[in-house]
Parts: structure tokens; sequence; C-alpha cells
């Protein structure tokens, strides 16, 4: 046996000190043979996915001996929007568990963090210009927030890793934990004529309510360097709107009758045009297309919900046919778990398995595994997500026929054993043992 | 390997490693060269990851054959 004591890296393109984009091209090449041992990339992107490749091709013998086969490897992404969504705000999750998550998320070669850092039950991220909506909307403004300097880390940490950082920003509904911070931004709820003492999402009717927005989101595109912001726009509860009879008026004002859908358009479209204005591009949940609100051409729409209004396959089918791009994250909520080998089932979703033309079909950009957080902090999440989250990743990633259970299933097996050496606590895929198993380091 | 590449050729001829000697080098016409953060962080993490901090070979192994 001959001994190969160097890896070389040839990358055709400059660009280390520029941030992933969804156009990174993470195409790689791997040779390792009598004469060399080479890895070329068109950008360091790629290289990243090729040394992790390389990584997971050395082997060790019982004695110890580390070996390396004589491989060829041509290898590029099928989808370029390989994400995972996380959700900080209904359980906190330190700085480090979101780190740890981004080395899991390289060894499956994932490039897209979704960073859903604020929702109903608390607002976690420390904003400058409003820094009452962490001191009165997180769970503890002293320990439970993610200060800059935190938001910094992050995005450089998933650079690091030819990861990008997509953040979400929900509204108007899921907004609960802004209300304290910034008193007149939700719409007080009404029971009969008198107010509730609740409230409901974000004040539609308000020029302040836009002035806020104006100037938040202004702060959230320096801060967040990404072209895209995620808005969100899922899930608005039109009851406490119906209530309000200064909304009531304003229905009537504009028409819109009954169809508090088309309140919350006027909402999102006046959101959008703010956004637009600072030069950022934006992803939406699909009810935004659903309740047919105007926005632009390049917007990139998520889906989510397996059934309704249609099966998410017919969903991705109108969207594309509109000339939207997609995201599918339907058949993805790793939150949702079952006793047993729920991967299989996570693994043979074929996103493009709807009717439509290939120009269609090439709308469909991607997807992510999404873990939201009611029932999952640091001290279960790493093990809820790995290797459950590898299926998506791998059908994101390989092409379309690698789909043999019994092949997927023996490299899982083994690839978790892999998640553990490095320091993943993965849960087993069922029985067996690994030759390293976990350890705390 | 996990995700599976787009196209693979493995043979069953193999190379040895050892870890002291081995490092991971830019090619001289490559547009990233030592300074580029990306790549030089990642050789530093993927040799941890490939073999551990040393020393090679560790005690686990020391006496047994090559």
């Amino acid at each position: 046996t001959m001994e190969k004591n160097t890896l070389v890296l040839f990358v055709v393109t400059p660009g280390c000190d520029q941030l992933p984009s969804l156009e990174s091209v993470e195409n790689y090449t791997l040779t390792v043979n009598d004469e060399q041992c080479f890895l070329l990339s068109e950008t360091v992107w790629g290289a990243l996915r090729g040394l992790e490749t390389f990584s997971q091709l050395v082997w060790r013998s019982p004695e110890g001996t580390f070996f390396v086969n004589k491989t060829d490897i041509v290898d590029f992404p099928r989808f370029p929007h390989r994400g995972l969504l996380l959700d900080t705000s209904r359980h906190y999750l330190p700085l480090s568990t979101i780190q740890n998550t981004l080395d899991a998320m390289a060894y499956n070669k994932f490039n897209v963090f979704h960073w859903h850092v604020v929702d109903d039950s608390s607002f976690p991220y420390e904003s400058l210009t409003f820094p009452e909506l962490t001191r009165k909307g997180s769970y503890n403004p002293v320990t439970h927030i993610y200060t800059e300097q935190d938001v910094k880390e992050v995005i450089e940490y998933a650079r690091l890793r030819g990861i990008r950082v997509l953040v979400e920003f929900d509204t108007p509904g899921h907004t609960l934990s802004w209300g304290p911070g910034v008193p007149e931004l939700l719409t007080p709820c009404y029971s009969g004529p008198h107010p509730s003492g609740t409230f409901g999402p974000v004040n539609p009717i308000l020029n302040t309510t836009y002035e806020f927005m104006s100037t938040f989101f202004l702060e959230i595109s320096s801060v967040f360097p990404d072209f895209y912001l995620h808005l969100g726009g899922d899930e608005v509860d039109f009851t406490c709107w119906k209530s309000n009879p200064d909304i009531q008026a304003f229905m009537k004002e504009k028409g819109f009758g009954e169809d508090f859908k088309q309140l919350e358009s006027f909402y999102i479209q006046k959101l959008l045009d703010i956004v637009s204005t600072y030069g950022k591009g934006y992803v939406v949940w699909q009810e935004v297309f659903d309740n047919r609100v105007k926005v632009r051409p390049d917007t990139i729409i998520q889906v989510w919900r397996e059934e309704t209004p249609v099966g998410y396959l017919k969903e991705l089918d109108w969207i594309t046919k509109a000339g939207f791009r997609a995201l599918l994250s339907a058949p993805w909520y790793l939150n949702r778990i079952s006793y047993g080998p729920d991967w299989k089932e996570i693994y043979m979703v074929e996103p493009l398995a709807f009717e439509g033309s290939s120009e269609q079909k090439a709308q469909v950009i991607g997807g992510e595994a999404c873990m939201w957080g009611e029932y999952v902090d640091s001290t279960n999440l790493t093990p809820r997500l790995w290797p459950r989250a590898g299926a998506v990743a791998e059908r994101l990633w390989s092409s379309k026929i690698v789909t043999d259970l019994d092949f997927a299933l023996e490299r899982l097996t083994q690839f978790r054993c892999e998640l553990l050496r490095r320091g993943i606590r993965a849960q087993p895929l069922y029985t067996g043992y690994c030759e390293q198993e976990f350890e705390e380091t | 390997l996990w995700p599976w590449p787009q196209d693979i050729q493995i043979s069953d001829q193999r190379y040895f490693i050892l870890p002291k000697n081995f490092h991971f080098h830019y090619h001289a016409g490559s547009a990233a060269q030592p300074g580029c953060s990306v790549l030089d962080e990642a050789f530093q993490r993927y040799r941890h990851l490939l073999f551990g901090a040393g020393p090679w070979p560790s005690s686990h192994y020391r006496g047994k054959q090559h």
C-alpha cells in the first residue's frame, strides 16, 4: 500500500470573504488514485462539500491505521436550497446548541439555517432599535436572549460552513411576544362593545404600525446579510380583528366586506413593499400565495401544509404554474415523531412528483426540514433531529434515483455512528451498536 | 457516504494515511490560498475530525502492528 500524505485543493473562483448565497455553486470533484489526492471545486463552498466527503471516505482499521480507497467522485447538489428550520422562541436554544446544529448540518451538506427566531412565545432577538421588545418579550431578558454579538457569531459560524442564515420574523400573526415592548402594535380584541384585555395580530389599520415596521426591518436588513428575509405570513387568526370596531370600520371603508383575507393581504403587501425598498428578497409561507396577496415575481413560497387547501404536491403545482419559486417543508416536520423508523417516510418523499412542466419543476428550488420548538429544547433537540434530518439532506442533495431503502439504512446507520464519533447525539435507527458510542467531550 | 454523491467510483485499492504526515495543501494555481479563512479553518476542523488531537498512534493502539 502507498501512503497518501496530502490532499491538494484547487479552487477556481476567489471568494473567501464572501457569504454563501442561493446562487452559490457547490460542485466539486474528488480524485484519489496513485498519482494524486485532489479536490477541485469552482468555489470555496464546493471545496467545503468536498472536504466533508473526503472526511467520510477515510476509515480506520481495527489496528488503528487510517486508509482511503482509490476513488473518483463528481458531485453537485440536486437542489440549491437545503434548509433546516429551528424555532428558538417556544423554547430558547443556547448559542452552543445552535452551533452544534450548524456542525451537524455541514456534515449533512445542508446549506440554509432558517432561524425562526421569534414567535408568540418569546422575543429573544435583541433589537438595537427597539430593545424593549426583548426586555419585555423574552423569557428572561438577561439569559434567554440573542445579543448582537450572538447573532454575528451565528452568521459567521454558519458562513464558515457554507451555510446561509435565513431569519424569520413572522407577521402579522404569531406576534404576541411583540406586544409588551411596542404598545399599540397589536390589535386590541373586543368582547362585545368592550375591550377584552387581550390582543391579536399586528394592527394593520394604523400608520404607526408601518412606521414601526419600516424602522424595525431596516435594522433586520442590515444585521442579517442574506439577500432573503423570511416574512412568515401564516396562520393569522381573524377572530380578534373581527371583534374590533375600528377594524370593522376600516374594512367597510376599504370595501373588503367580511373578507379578512383582504385585510391580511393589505398588511402583507405594505410590509413586502417596505422590505423591497431595502433591497431584500423574501420568502413567505404558502398562505400568502393561497390568499392571493400580490407579491414580487421573485418571491419564494414555502409549502408547509400537507393537505389544505390541497395536497402539498398540488400546491407545488399551483405555485410553480403561477411562476413562483417554491420550497417544500410539508412532509418534513421533524417535530412530529412516532415510534419506529419514521425516517423512511421522510426519505421517500419526491419533491417533484407533481404533474407539471419541466419549467415548473425547475421552480422548486429545494426544501427544509422543520423543527418547531414546543416540545424541544437543548436537552432533546439534537437526537430528535439526527439522523432523521439526514433523510431530508440526502433527498435534497442526491440524485432522484437514489431511493433504495436498504442501501440508505446501511449508510445512514454507519453515518449515525460517525455523527456520534463527532460529538453529535444522534438517535439510533434500529437495534445495533457503534464501535465508538457517544462520549461527552 | 451520506448524502450519496451524484457520481462515484470506488475501488478496493487503498492507501494508508499517517496523521503526523498528512496535511491539506492549496494548489499553487488555486484562487484560494493560505489566509482564506473559510478553508484554513475547515482544514483545522477536518484534520481534527479525521485524526483527533493526537498524539498518533494513540495510546489505545500503541504496540499493535501497523
